[in-house]
């Protein structure tokens, strides 16, 4: 069960890290950037996107053009297996809404769904586009239940799930929208 | 099947993406530090070690006092997923043989055993000691397989299988003499 082992491996070699260092790196960043960006404690989370295509772009800019790329939060360093000082970063983006007000919050795409994604591409990995659609659901129940019982990651994450098979077609705004949803549920 | 879902990640969201700017990352480190470090162009490879018993330390001196960190190669940087200029970077380390003469090469542990040990902990994981020793041997085989079909990470890697789980208790640079056989054959 692909997903089952990724979610752990998004888990145990990502979340549980650096969640709990979140908070002290937006500190670092509004301190050093003499900023009040992210006012309202509640959205100092990392918002995780989850698509259920998924398909990821690298920039989330390709997805939706009201998300604008606006800063790294300082490095979070740490050795791991044997790699000296591995990097591990947020970024911080700008996402404007129909009146064009920006609204800041940290955020990316869960990565290992690139992996199922790729998966489904190669033959040889022996998963069809209708098992990475299974498997993106088998991720998505994994991780959430993961989450709920990690005392590392309480309230310093939200899982965005992304219906994005039709509507995302038609809407070139759809993704900006559902984040504003949950940023407006935090504020 | 975890180890399945693991390897694909570990090449498609790693291996694929670092192994083909590794050569040019090594060139940059010989010229910024002036060094003839690695003189032999077949140990230009990333040497990932593969411990049978899924046990990885942080620091690989932890594992063998033979074996030192020497320093970073330049990092490599990617957007990946909405991360903007997410870092990879590989570790160049000295190995002592018995002569204590120094031997130099990039290594590392294969990061997604740490997550099949994490698991194999967390009894929500449903992961017991017996399938993760099973987990760790379909890893091998099935990451094996992958990156000899890859034309991206050809002549780049050399996997080091580590059957650690009798002869590292005894041998304190089990270790180190197992890098150096990989070593000599490359030189
Ligand atoms: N040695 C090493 N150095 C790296 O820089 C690195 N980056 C990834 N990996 C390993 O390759 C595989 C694929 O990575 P992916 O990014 O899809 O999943 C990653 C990704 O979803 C998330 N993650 C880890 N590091 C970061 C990071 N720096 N930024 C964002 N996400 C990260 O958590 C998952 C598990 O990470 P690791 O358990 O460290 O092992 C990964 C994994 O086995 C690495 N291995």
């Amino acid at each position: 069960n692909v997903a089952h082992g990724l979610a752990w491996s998004f888990y145990t070699g990502y979340l549980k890290l650096v969640l709990p260092r979140l908070e002290n790196s937006i500190n670092q960043y509004r301190d050093q950037n003499n900023s009040n960006i992210l006012r309202y404690r509640d959205s100092w989370r990392l918002h995780i996107l989850v698509p259920l295509s998924a398909f990821i772009p690298d920039k989330i800019e390709e997805a939706d053009r009201n998300v604008h790329f606006l800063h790294n939060l300082p490095d979070i360093v740490i050795n791991r297996a044997g790699v000296r000082n591995r990097v591990y970063k947020h970024s911080m983006y700008e996402v404007l809404d129909h009146l064009r007000q920006p609204h800041h919050c940290v955020v990316e795409y869960a990565t290992p769904l690139q992996t199922l994604y790729q998966m489904s591409q190669d033959s040889s990995a022996g998963l069809s586009a209708e098992d990475r659609r299974q498997q993106v659901l088998l991720f998505c129940r994994t991780l959430k239940s993961i989450l709920e019982e990690s005392l590392e990651c309480r309230n310093r994450y939200r899982l965005i799930i992304l219906d994005d098979d039709q509507e995302a077609e038609q809407d070139s705004h759809f993704l900006s929208k559902e984040i504003l949803k949950q940023l407006q549920q935090e504020e």
